[in-house]
């Protein structure tokens, strides 16, 4: 079978997949200052997944604004640098409305993402963190 | 009441894959 760091490098969708892949490149980010990145993409992808049912309507008001003021507001972020600000003031409306959709940061994670795949992603399959690893 | 940070950290944890 192909070990799982082979795997890592096909795609950063397999790396992030993989609970020792996550850790690895948390911990390489960690180091290049841009953990949060990766936080940011798995809070979105939570977010998204949370049940509509009642009674949860309020914990995703608190969550929404959690992620909002954690990783969007302060504009000097890392995650708030690479996100438009379209994109920003789409879930700032969103969260003043109190219209808390499911999707609101899609777009948003749409961008981490490919900032990652563009970016962080192949300098980390280039890294001594990984090839000491592998 | 959860604070901000239990909150996140949870949400974080449940979209992550689990251990295979």
């Amino acid at each position: 079978p192909t070990p799982p760091y082979l795997k890592w490098a096909e795609s950063l969708h397999s790396l992030l997949d993989d609970q020792d892949g996550i850790h690895l490149f948390r911990k390489f980010l960690k180091q290049e200052d841009c953990a949060d990145m990766l936080d940011f993409w798995f809070a979105c992808s939570g977010f998204r997944k949370l049940e509509a049912n009642e009674g949860n309507e309020e914990k995703k008001v608190k969550l929404a604004k959690a992620i909002y003021k954690k990783f969007i507001l302060d504009n000097n972020g890392i995650v708030s640098r690479q996100i438009k600000p379209a994109t920003k003031c789409f879930i700032k409306d969103s969260l003043m409305r109190l219209h808390i959709d499911p999707a609101m940061f899609d777009q948003a994670q749409a961008e981490i993402q490919t900032m990652m795949e563009e970016n962080t992603y192949p300098l980390f399959l280039k890294s001594d963190t990984y090839l000491e690893y592998a | 009441i959860d604070s901000e940070d239990d909150l996140l950290q949870e949400c974080i944890s449940s979209a992550m894959p689990k251990k295979k």
